[in-house]
């Protein structure tokens, strides 16, 4: 479904480093109803993708939708995507805009 | 509109 949002962008960050070294808010029954990145650590993995940026809100999560998911379970999710061993990457699906 | 602006401010996780 988030493939029908029109100012969506899907990034891929690579697991070059030990932390994926980002920060979120937002949550279902918050003001911010979707995960919004607040903070970039430097020397992470969203760091060292380059695209990822301070403002994005997160859609999906290796597909997995967030809409509806309260804020400690959508950063489970991206936890437990950064944890998955079968894989060395996370696909973000991602827009600028509220 | 209204209801948005009631609903609380989110906590911030580190990941």
């Amino acid at each position: 479904p988030g493939l029908l949002e029109p100012t969506s962008c899907l990034i891929r960050v690579s697991k070059t480093a030990p932390t994926l070294g980002i920060a979120i808010e937002g949550g279902a029954n918050t003001r911010q109803p979707l995960p919004r990145i607040v903070t970039i650590q430097r020397g992470g993995s969203a760091h060292n993708c380059g695209k990822l940026k301070v403002g994005h809100v997160i859609l999906e999560v290796n597909g997995t939708g967030l809409r509806g998911k309260e804020h400690r379970e959508a950063a489970r999710i991206i936890a437990e995507a950064f944890k998955l061993k079968e894989k060395d990457y996370i696909d973000f699906l991602v827009t600028e805009f509220n | 509109r209204e209801k948005r602006l009631t609903l609380p401010p989110s906590e911030i996780t580190l990941l």
